[in-house]
C-alpha cells in the first residue's frame, strides 16, 4: 500500500476546524474525516475540491430525513406544546408561531404554561396583545397542569384551531421539574384528541454538545415530535442538530433567527447547510 | 472518563523510564477529545495541548505516579491555572457608588443573575444595592426585575416610557448617588455581538455611567461561539469579569476556558440555580474537573 493517496495534513486541519467550529462534535467529526480519508485512499475522492465536496454530500445525507412540517389535526384542535431549558427562546417562539399560524389564517389561542419565573405570565400576555391572539392566564405560582386543563378546554369551546402551550425553562437533570412536565402532557393527552400534536423542544444555536444531552433526557420522558433551533442570526451554527439527529430521531421543523414575532422560519436543510459553510 | 482512556494508552507504558513523543502524542489525542466534548474551542484545545505537550516531553516519570496520573497531573495542573483563581470579588470604589454592567447574549441569564448579585452584595459584603432594569425591549423584561427586586426587598430603578437605556442608567446612578445605594447594578438588554446598533448602545451605556465592573454573563453550555462573542464584548467594553449560569445543569462548562484564554477575565461567580440565592464563588480546581469529564 506504499504511496496510497492521503489526505493533505493542512487540508484535514481545516476541515476539522470548519466542522468543530460549526458545534458538529467529536463523534461526527471523526465519522466524516475517516469516510473522508477512505475514499481519498482508495482514489475515489482525487483533488481538494473533490474532498470539501464529499464532506458538504456525507452533511447532507445525514440531514436527509431531519426536516419536517408541523403537523396540524385535520379534524379539529391541534394542541402544541414547547419545552426546553432556561432561556433557550421558548417565550418567544411561542409568539414566533402564533403569528405563524394566524398569517396562515388559523384561530390561535396561548396557555401561559410558565407559572413559575417572574414575570413569565405578563411576557406571554404582551406576546399575546401584539400577536393579536388570546392567551390562557392563571395566577403565577399556580399549577400549570391546571392550566392547561384550563386553555384546552376554553380553547374548545372558543373553536380555536390551534393551542400553543408554553412551559417553564427547566435543566433537563431535574427530576422534580421533568416530573412536572410528563404530568402536563399527560393532562393534554387525556383532555383533547390525539393532543399534544406536536411536542417541540426548543434548542439555542448557541448551545454545545450539552444539547445532546437535553434531546436525549427531554425525549425520554416526552414523545417529541420536532425541534426548534434559534438564534441562529447570531454567529453559532447549529452544527449541534447532527449529533442531536444522531441520537434522538427528531426532525428540525423551524428556525428562529431573530427577537420579532415574524423572524421563524420552517427548517430547510439544504439553506442550513450551506449558512453552515458561508 | 479521561482517567480511563488514559489508562488505556498508557497500559502499554509499563516499565519505561521516560515518556516519548509517541505515548504523549497518543495521550494527547484523548485530551483533545475530553475537550472538545466539553465544549473548549478548537484553537484554544490546539494551543492547549501544545503548551501540555512541552510540559510532558521529558518530563521523567515520577516513582510516585504512573504515566497516566502524570500526564492527567500535568493536564489538571494547566487546566486550573488557566482558568484562574478562585473568589476574585466584585470592585468596591471608593467613590460611591459601585456601578455594574451586566452584559451578554439573549437568555444568558443577566436579569436573573442581576439579581442574585444583589442579594450577594448585601449579605456577604454588607452593601445597600439597587438594581436598574435598563432592557427596554424585551417584553415584560423591566417587571421581570422589579418582581425580582420585590422578592428580595431590592431597590429597582426603571426608566421613563421611551428613554434611552443610557440615560435611564445614568439617571439610575443619580438617583443612587442621593439615595444612599452604595452599589448600582445595570441589568440590560440580551443582544448579539454582531449587532452593530445594539453593541453600540451598550457601549453608550458604559461611556456615559463608566461602570467599574463590566461582567460578561455566559450560559455555562455554550459551545465554540463562546470565544466569538467574548471577544467581541471584551473589545468593545473591556470586560472586568464573567459570570457562568446554569451550571446546575450537566454542561461540562468548556466556554469557560476558551473564554478565559481568550480574554484573560476572571470568572467572579457561577449560577448554581434559578433561585436568587444560588450564586456561588467560583472554583477553578472543580471547573477544571467538570470540564476534562
Ligand atoms: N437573536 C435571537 N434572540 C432570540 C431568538 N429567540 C429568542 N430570543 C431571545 O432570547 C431571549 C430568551 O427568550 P425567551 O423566549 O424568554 O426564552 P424562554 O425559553 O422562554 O426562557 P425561560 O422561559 O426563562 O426558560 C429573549 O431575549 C428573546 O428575545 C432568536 O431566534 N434570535
Ligand atoms: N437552572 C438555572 N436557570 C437559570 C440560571 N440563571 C438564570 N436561569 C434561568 O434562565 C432563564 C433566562 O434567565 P434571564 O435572567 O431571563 O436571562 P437574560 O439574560 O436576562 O435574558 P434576556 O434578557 O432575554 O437576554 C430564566 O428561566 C432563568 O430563571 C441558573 O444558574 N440555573
Ligand atoms: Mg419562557
Ligand atoms: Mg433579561
Amino acid at each position: 500500500l506504499l504511496g496510497s493517496p492521503k489526505i493533505d495534513e493542512e487540508l484535514l486541519e481545516d476541515i476539522e476546524e470548519t466542522l468543530y467550529s460549526a458545534d458538529i462534535g467529536v463523534q461526527t467529526v471523526q465519522e466524516i474525516v475517516n469516510h473522508l480519508k477512505e475514499k481519498t485512499e482508495n482514489g475515489e475522492l482525487k483533488t481538494s475540491q473533490d474532498i470539501v465536496a464529499a464532506m458538504k454530500e456525507r452533511l447532507g445525507e445525514m440531514l436527509d430525513e431531519f426536516e419536517a412540517a408541523p403537523v396540524l389535526n385535520p379534524n379539529g384542535l391541534s394542541v402544541y406544546l414547547i419545552v426546553g431549558i432556561n432561556g433557550v427562546g421558548k417565550t418567544t417562539t411561542v409568539a414566533k408561531l402564533a403569528s405563524y399560524f394566524k398569517s396562515e389564517g388559523k384561530k390561535v389561542m396561548l396557555a401561559a404554561g410558565d407559572t413559575f419565573r417572574a414575570a413569565a405570565i405578563d411576557q406571554l400576555l404582551i406576546w399575546g396583545e401584539r400577536v393579536g391572539v388570546e392567551v390562557i392566564s392563571g395566577s403565577e405560582g399556580g399549577d400549570p397542569g391546571a392550566l392547561v386543563f384550563d386553555a384546552i378546554h376554553a380553547a374548545q369551546k372558543r373553536n380555536a384551531d390551534v393551542l400553543l402551550i408554553d412551559t417553564a425553562g427547566r435543566m433537563h437533570v431535574k427530576a422534580n421539574l421533568m416530573a412536572e412536565l410528563k404530568k402536563v402532557h399527560k393532562i393534554a393527552s387525556k383532555e383533547a384528541e390525539g393532543a399534544p400534536h406536536e411536542i417541540l423542544l426548543v434548542l439555542d444555536a448557541v448551545t454545545g454538545q450539552n444539547a445532546v444531552q437535553q434531546a436525549e433526557q427531554f425525549s425520554e420522558i416526552l414523545p417529541l415530535t420536532g425541534l426548534v433551533v434559534t438564534k441562529l442570526d447570531g454567529t453559532a451554527k447549529g452544527g449541534i442538530i447532527f449529533a442531536v439527529s444522531g441520537k434522538v430521531e427528531v426532525p428540525v421543523k423551524f428556525i428562529g433567527v431573530g427577537e420579532k414575532m415574524e423572524d421563524l422560519r420552517p427548517f430547510k436543510s439544504k439553506e442550513f447547510l450551506e449558512a453552515l459553510f458561508a | 472518563n479521561l482517567s480511563d482512556k488514559l489508562g488505556q494508552v498508557f497500559s502499554k507504558l509499563r516499565g519505561k523510564g521516560k515518556l516519548t513523543e509517541k505515548d504523549i502524542d497518543e495521550a494527547l489525542n484523548e485530551v483533545k477529545i475530553a475537550l472538545l466534548e466539553a465544549d473548549v474551542n478548537f484553537k484554544v484545545v490546539r494551543r492547549f495541548t501544545k503548551k501540555v505537550k512541552e510540559r510532558a516531553l521529558g518530563a521523567e516519570i515520577l516513582k510516585s505516579l504512573t504515566p497516566t496520573q502524570q500526564v492527567v497531573k500535568i493536564v489538571m495542573e494547566e487546566l486550573t491555572s488557566l482558568l484562574g483563581e478562585k473568589r476574585v470579588k466584585i470592585t468596591v470604589s471608593p467613590k460611591k457608588p459601585t456601578i455594574i454592567l451586566m452584559a451578554g447574549l439573549q437568555g444568558s441569564g443577566k436579569t436573573t443573575t442581576s439579581a442574585k448579585l444583589a442579594l450577594n452584595l448585601r449579605k456577604e459584603e454588607q452593601k445597600n444595592p439597587m438594581l436598574v432594569a435598563c432592557d427596554v425591549y424585551r417584553p415584560a423584561a423591566v417587571k421581570q426585575l422589579q418582581v425580582l427586586g420585590e422578592q428580595l426587598s431590592v431597590k429597582v430603578f426603571a426608566g421613563e416610557k421611551g428613554e434611552r437605556p443610557a440615560d435611564i442608567a445614568a439617571r439610575a446612578v443619580e438617583f443612587a448617588r442621593n439615595e444612599n445605594f452604595d452599589t448600582v447594578i445595570i441589568d440590560t438588554a440580551g443582544r448579539l455581538h454582531i449587532d452593530e446598533q445594539m453593541m453600540g448602545e451598550i457601549k453608550e451605556i458604559a461611556d456615559k455611567v463608566k461602570p467599574h465592573e463590566v461582567l460578561l454573563v455566559v450560559d455555562a453550555m455554550t459551545g465554540q461561539d463562546a470565544v466569538n462573542m467574548a471577544t467581541e464584548f471584551n473589545e468593545l467594553l473591556s470586560l472586568t469579569g464573567i459570570i457562568l449560569t446554569k451550571l446546575d445543569g450537566d454542561a461540562r462548562g468548556g466556554a469557560a476556558l476558551s473564554i478565559r484564554e481568550v480574554t484573560g477575565k476572571p470568572v467572579k461567580f457561577v449560577g448554581m440555580g434559578e433561585k436568587a440565592s444560588q450564586l456561588e464563588p467560583f472554583h477553578p480546581d472543580r471547573m477544571a474537573q467538570r470540564i476534562l469529564g
